[in-house]
């Protein structure tokens, strides 16, 4: 589903220059359950903005769903991104203007466009599934942090996409949320073959998934098949 | 340090009435090192911005540092808070058209007064010990997620304040990281006797603190004493 090659991407303004991911090669099957770890400042984020075509390579290949995505226009990105791909940023990044329902009906609504009976229907369905059924009149600015992580959550799962992306999904998650978020993460993968990367620290994913990529400073150290995996 | 009696918060925006902290009683010594500990949603932060004189309670009473801080008027808690104690917040709270040395000159320069010299001094020692020591250039849309937040570490500890406020400060490291912020903080209440009190769902703080309290649905179900304080 994913295949990266000699993945490079450097950071320039003025004279800054940071080489932030170094010559990076992997491969994701469809319907894999997989994680990106590593040091804070390894890559991880960084890695992830160049899969969900939110930023472009510097150098190098890499197709995703089995488009070329290399060289895709800002334009071509964002349509590419609303039909194919599920995010879930590691700052949430909620519309503070909109309400939770909004928030998670925004994809399915202003991106894709199911009809208005289905939407809700769907957003609900998302909010109960992450515990914030009853909170969706709320605005992001009248919500817990892990309740924000929780809503950025259902947003990036509400259109079904075929690959989420979770940038530290649990980070502010108590152990029953966590469970919850990775349960139903599972469920997806299992019932639609959804494909699930994830950049995080947290042991609680790393446990569940079937390969972890290691970065530091950039590059990739090793590939790590799970047990059980 | 710290009192709290019959503690209540209640958010209230039209008819949007949340109970968040429904009475809650207890105190901390000067020199503790503890942690409030509870589900997403259970009012830890709301807690916290009380004590650090951030949000005034909707009833009971709280003492901090000595002082009386249920009924002041919003200058002079700030005043009080730019005095005695240092926050870390959940969502890192950078200031985003300063650079990363500016985010943490900005209690010595701002709130307190120290001399141009010491500052620079204090700023790089501070940026040194939470492994951001040569990225204080940089501004905060030019960093990690875990660099954000260990710079936001640093920025509450600059002041040398008598009481640290630490909300989920390591959600976003790495276990070296996490250690090395952990081990920072330990150090300066050894040190310093200051005081620290923690929301958190790290199991790697809640094992180093001496003492847990559980938050559920806006009060405290238990204190614990952790073996070997
Ligand atoms: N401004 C607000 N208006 C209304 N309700 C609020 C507001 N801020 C917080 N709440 C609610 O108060 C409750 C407690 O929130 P708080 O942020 O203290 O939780 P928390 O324990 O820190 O959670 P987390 O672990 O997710 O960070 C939550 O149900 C939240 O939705
Ligand atoms: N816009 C930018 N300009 C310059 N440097 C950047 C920019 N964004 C990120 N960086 C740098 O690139 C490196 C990788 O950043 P990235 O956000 O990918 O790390 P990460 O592995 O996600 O870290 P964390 O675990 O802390 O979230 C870091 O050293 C960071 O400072
Ligand atoms: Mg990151
Ligand atoms: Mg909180």
């Amino acid at each position: 589903l994913i295949v990266a090659e000699k993945l490079v991407k450097t950071y320039s303004s003025g004279d800054l220059e940071v080489k932030a991911i170094r010559g990076v090669d992997f491969v994701i099957e469809p319907a894999s359950f997989v994680s990106f770890i590593g040091p804070s400042g390894s890559g991880k984020s960084t890695l992830l903005n160049m899969i969900g075509c939110l930023d472009p390579p510097t150098e190098g290949q890499l197709k995703v769903v089995g488009q070329d995505v290399t060289g895709l226009s800002r334009q071509d990105a964002a349509r590419f991104r609303g039909e194919h791909i599920g995010f879930v940023f590691q700052d949430f990044n909620l519309i503070p203007v909109l309400t939770v329902f909004e928030n998670v009906e925004y994809p399915l609504q202003m991106v894709q466009s199911w009809p208005k009976d289905e939407r809700m229907k769907r957003v609900q369905e998302m909010l109960d599934a992450v515990g914030m059924g009853d909170q969706g009149h709320k605005y992001p600015s009248q919500i817990s942090g892990g309740q924000k992580q929780r809503v950025a959550v259902a947003r990036a799962l509400v259109t079904n996409a075929k690959l989420v992306l979770a940038d530290e999904p649990t980070a502010n998650l108590d152990r029953e949320t966590a469970t919850m978020v990775i349960e139903l993460m599972k469920k997806m993968r299992d019932e639609f073959k959804t494909t699930f990367v994830f950049s995080t620290h947290d042991p609680r994913i790393v446990d569940n998934v079937e390969i972890t990529f290691e970065l530091e400073d950039g590059i990739l150290k090793r590939h790590e098949m799970a047990k059980g995996g």
